[in-house]
């Protein structure tokens, strides 16, 4: 029987006219190294589960992309990550929100799954269930890029001169 | 936000979402990602995974409303998403898209914005990368 995979690393206003040439060859380069990741799980026979765990932790891994490493900021200057996985044969399902130190949230979603008769965790909670899990935790300078932090304050100007916070440019949201 | 869907050789159905969510949320800021259902969603049907703007996907929880579509309209993949990305989602005044894989192995990848990073691939075919339409 055959095996299907796809990834996203976002959506929202991606003007051909903003992305570098060298940015968008990064990113497509991104995309079809985590497609193989997950592609190689299934290769081998691997669970679609585990096969979707490995695409995203490499995009969390991935500067490129607003998850894990190049998140974006929220209103008060640190990252607040969130993820989920699940299961379609079983619909078990695990996912956790307002993270700020665990290397792939996507992880801490699935030991959520696996360990706990929840579905989600958050915040200071949820980070000392991850570290008790064993996964990997980050300072904060870990999760800073200079294009995240500079779309920050682009967004705080805008909504201090009073511009209204939901209508933020896709990009600047979304990163 | 990043995400994947996939089938595997058994025909199990996954997904998984990960992000930071919106640059200058509001701290405790929660998004459709966590919420089943809204942001990810995968059942015996179909697995879903969105991105855009949050809010919109958790008050339509647009995920699961394929898997509805699906299941109790009979409609293809194709056809419950595209109308819950280009109909439902613009309704709630929502940008994004979503990925999506059924139990036939059918992947589907619609956008109702400027593009959406996006790869796939079935079995050994050579993989497929895009950003806009």
């Amino acid at each position: 029987m055959s095996f299907s995979i796809a990834i996203h690393g976002g959506a929202g206003t991606i003007l051909r006219s903003e992305i570098q040439p060298e940015e968008e060859a990064r990113i497509r380069a991104g995309l079809a190294h985590a497609l193989e990741q997950g592609r190689a799980v299934l290769r081998a026979g691997g669970a679609a589960l585990d096969a979707v765990q490995a695409a995203v932790m490499a995009l969390e891994d991935d500067p490129c992309f607003n998850a894990g490493r190049g998140a974006v900021f929220n209103d008060a200057g640190f990252v607040e990550l969130e993820a989920a996985a699940m299961d379609g044969a079983t619909r078990a399902a695990g996912t956790v929100t307002g993270l700020r130190r665990v290397r792939n949230p996507v992880c801490a979603a699935r030991e959520v799954m696996r360990r706990t008769p929840h579905v989600t965790l958050g915040f200071e909670a949820a980070e000392r269930f991850a570290e008790a899990c064993g996964l990997p935790l980050e300072d904060a300078a870990y999760f800073h890029t200079d294009k995240r932090w500079a779309a920050l304050q682009q967004e705080l100007a805008r909504i201090a001169a009073g511009g209204d916070a939901s209508q933020a440019s896709e990009q600047v949201k979304h990163g | 936000t990043v995400g994947a869907v996939a089938r595997d050789a058994q025909g199990r159905l996954a997904a998984a979402t990960s992000t930071g969510g919106r640059t200058a949320k509001m701290a405790g800021r929660i998004g459709d990602t966590p919420v089943i259902g809204a942001g990810t969603w995968a059942d015996e049907t179909v697995a879903v995974s969105a991105t855009g703007h949050g809010e919109s996907f958790v008050r339509g929880a647009l995920a699961h409303e394929i898997s509805a579509r699906m299941r109790l309209a009979g409609q293809s993949l194709a056809d419950a998403a595209e109308a819950v990305v280009m109909q439902e989602l613009g309704a709630l005044a929502g940008t994004g898209g979503i990925i999506a894989v059924d139990r036939n192995g059918t992947i589907v990848t619609p956008f109702n914005c400027e593009g959406m990073y996006r790869a796939w691939a079935v079995d050994d075919a050579p993989p497929q990368v895009a950003i806009y339409h």
